[in-house]
């Protein structure tokens, strides 16, 4: 039970750390276990260090840089046992025009190394246009939900639906 | 195992059958606010086996049922389908024999919901316990719900581990 | 002191009604004060129902048509009592294009009826392009930020900034 | 009252004096992820008396002093600095002469936080009541933090109604 713990912890860790030089582009990032000198017991703590910047109190990270950061170890833990389908709700959301870029380039990597259907949500013209397909939910009948193909070569159906 | 398609009938928004096919690669879901992009997904977690009504942004589990709107009466019923290819044969041994898994939850207005696999009748658990050893399953930190990075952020130490046991 | 609790209230009801309707392009929304029957005691708790669509729980509500729908609570509340000065950081992350440009129109509404002079923080180009004056904050230094100027007619510089 | 400006030196990732000029109607301040946005908003906060370190994300209040880069020493001294107008004579009698007045905050590492009015050195409590009769204010529903509107969203009743107060 332990052992398998810290085994597990060494390889998020490690994913951790090379998923984040890449979306962030540098800087550094590691995992701590913390609280209890029972891994069973303890806590997961980031440290997280932005190109550049020293390593301050998490809490004191930008929006956008905080939500990376999560979307980072969200991704590490996924690599050690991939999933079947993997489901986003706009997570893209308080990330900036450059960061979604990266935040693609990372879905396209794990897409590579893994079998995973993914679909994501996303309000975003950037993210969409990195799809390689889209569905469109609508609702031309007040509070009622229907299902539509959107064609991706259309640029003006895409902003439509952002 | 891998994920074929869903479809909807009667959840929350998506009062008439609906169909998603899901298919590999990247997926995109787009749509202005309101129109039911998040009540697709959690359809998606509900047939997973969801057991939490809050996780779902309802009070009650009833909450995702069609309740109506100005024009249309509300429903009594909620339907949701979930298509698996099982080639790899790594299912539970009693569904082990079909290229195809069809897992089906319903709920009907104030008797709670009915799970079935391949028209079986099974239990909660046992859809839990199939999806859980494929890696997946509706508490996967690979299911991530609107706003849920904010709060991951946010969390405690103790509450960011139990994404860690997920991987163990 | 409870009479200008229950006074207060039902100005911002009004408000809150007004802008809501407006915001959403139809529905209804209003308040009540809840849990207590002294209103000094009182919870307040906001019924919302957008266009078309029952009057089902809060919880139940969109990610963005809750954004919005509290963006209207507060600027009803706002409207009794204008400030010298608003500052809003990334409200408009969640809303979609649509929203958006309702979002501005209100901005435009309440700075006409009001002194306010409004500093609002974004990603969006949309909001960018509806704003009279931009400034950009930038590190070209890593970890030292900067103000500059940005021009709003400059629609390259503007999308660096998003 | 009116806001003219403000003044940044040594407070978070503002080190060199930076300024800002606050002008009628809607102005947008825009930028990449993490280059400072917040900050310089939760300046205009931290001088209008915000107590909470927590508020401005830190765990104590010395974390809004700039503590270095790679290549920057940390500073000691954070100072920020707001000019008003005050042509409407509404400030408080023993201020109220002045057509401006100019509030500024300096934290000194360790030591703690000292406030002036027009140089003058004034307790935080007095410019907390400067701002508060001028319907504003740290916590004035009209300064919406990063994420506040989700958090409101989710508040509780009890919660929500404290922004009742503020109108009344
Ligand atoms: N049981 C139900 N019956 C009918 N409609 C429902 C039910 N539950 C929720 N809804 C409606 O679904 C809508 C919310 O849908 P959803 O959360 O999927 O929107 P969304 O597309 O994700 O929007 P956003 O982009 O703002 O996140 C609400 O307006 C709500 O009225
Ligand atoms: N005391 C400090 N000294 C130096 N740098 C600091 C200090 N406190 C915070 N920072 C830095 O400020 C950055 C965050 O700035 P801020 O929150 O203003 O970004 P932002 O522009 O609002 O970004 P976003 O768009 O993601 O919200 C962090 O990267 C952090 O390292
Ligand atoms: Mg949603
Ligand atoms: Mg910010």
């Amino acid at each position: 039970g332990r052992q398998k713990m810290l085994e597990a912890f060494e390889i998020v860790n490690k994913n951790f750390g090379e998923l984040f030089s890449k979306i962030f582009n540098g800087g550094h990032g590691h995992l701590v276990l913390t609280e209890a000198d029972d891994p069973l017991e303890a806590g997961l703590d980031i440290m997280a260090s932005p190109p550049g910047k020293k390593l301050l109190h998490r809490s004191l990270l930008s929006g956008g840089e905080q939500a990376l950061t999560a979307i980072t170890l969200i991704f590490a833990v996924f690599l050690t046992n991939p999933a079947p389908v993997c489901v986003l709700d706009e997570v893209d959301a308080p990330l900036d025009d450059a960061n979604i870029e990266r935040f693609c380039d990372l879905l396209d990597e794990i897409k590579e190394r893994t079998e995973t259907r993914f679909l994501i949500v996303t309000h975003n013209a950037i993210s969409m246009a990195r799809m390689e397909r889209l569905y469109g939910v609508t609702m031309s009948e007040q509070g009622v939900s229907q299902l539509v193909s959107v064609d991706l070569e259309n640029t003006e159906e895409m902003r439509a639906f952002a | 195992m891998e994920f074929k398609r869903i479809r909807l009938s009667g959840f929350k928004s998506f009062v008439d059958p609906t169909e998603l096919i899901i298919e590999p690669g990247l997926t995109g879901i787009v749509g202005p606010n309101g129109c039911g992009k998040s009540n697709l997904l959690e359809a998606m977690r509900w047939v997973m086996g969801e057991t939490s009504a809050k996780r779902l942004r309802g009070e009650m589990m009833d909450d995702v049922i069609f309740s109506g709107t100005e024009r249309r009466p509300s429903r009594n019923l909620a339907e949701v389908t979930l298509l698996l290819d099982n080639s790899d044969r790594k299912a539970p041994a009693q569904f082990n024999d079909s290229d195809e898994l069809e897992v089906s939850r319903r709920i009907e207005r104030d008797s709670g919901s009915a799970y079935r696999i391949n028209g079986v009748e099974v239990r909660a658990r046992d859809v839990q316990m199939l999806f859980a050893d494929a890696a997946t399953g509706a508490n996967s930190p690979s299911l991530v719900s609107q706003g849920q990075v904010s709060a991951f952020v946010n969390a405690k130490p103790q509450e960011r581990r139990l994404i860690l046991e997920e991987a163990a």
